[in-house]
């Protein structure tokens, strides 16, 4: 159920939250 | 003239010693070097000038310098610790640093507020937290109905605004947090323990016991 997720969880898989791409060669 | 030294090191404009740097975070002097390899790659990337640009920034998470995006701009911000509109290297290692798997979970649970108080108010607004998933929705192509948004932002709410004063104090958040880790797994990036052997450094040092 969509009303049951957290907000910052959904956040939290922002792309422009991943800095793992910056160590990609 | 042609009579240039090998051995001449030139830094990027705010470079710092690597020996400073480890001691103020939670990265070894070689890592810092490492660190130092991969940021002179990405401010090189675009205007070779030895600092990080917004567009630099936007080209390593997008590989495109012009993609416009909420959560890359706060991060941009808070690496810019001097306000100036570049990210020097003590100001990447330092924020850097957060990400760290070693770096305790106070200091990432106190980043992530600051990064989710869009407006530096000190707390976390509800039309804050509504812009931040809206964000997210658009940026991931995903539809939600507006009544589903506010279901999502209320629920967030009931659960973490424990005063019920319509914003997320920052006690109220470590609260939060500490009840719901999963918010703070984009804090911790695996990647930096390998740093050394993904950028390695060529400058050999006299002392490297990087002992924990």
């Amino acid at each position: 159920r969509p009303s049951l997720m957290n907000a910052f969880e959904l956040i939290s898989t922002s792309q422009g939250l991943n800095l793992s791409t910056l160590f990609e060669k | 003239m042609g009579c240039f030294s090998s051995k001449q090191i030139k830094h990027t404009p705010g470079y710092e010693d690597p020996v400073l740097l480890a001691s103020e975070t939670s990265f070894t002097v070689s890592e810092v070097e490492a660190l130092y390899e991969l940021f002179k790659k990405l401010s090189f990337s675009i205007i070779k000038d030895g600092l990080i640009h917004k567009e630099e920034f936007q080209f390593a998470l997008f590989r495109n310098s012009n993609k416009k995006n909420l959560f890359a701009d706060r991060i941009f911000d808070l690496f810019d610790v001097k306000r100036n509109g570049v990210i020097e290297f003590g100001e990447f290692v330092r924020s850097l640093s957060v990400f760290h798997p070693k770096t305790p979970e106070s200091e990432k649970t106190a980043f992530a507020f600051r990064l989710y108080d869009l407006r530096h108010t000190g707390s976390i607004e509800r039309v804050e937290l509504k812009e931040m998933v809206l964000a997210l929705l658009s940026e991931s192509d995903l539809h939600l109905s507006e009544d589903i948004v506010e279901a999502i932002v209320d629920n967030t709410f009931k659960q973490a605004d424990s005063n019920g004063d319509g914003k997320i104090d920052e006690e109220e958040w470590k609260d939060f947090v500490k009840r719901n880790p999963a918010i703070l797994k984009n804090m911790t990036l695996p990647y930096l323990v390998d740093i050394t052997m993904s950028f390695p450094s060529f400058v050999v040092h006299s002392d490297t016991s990087d002992a924990d």
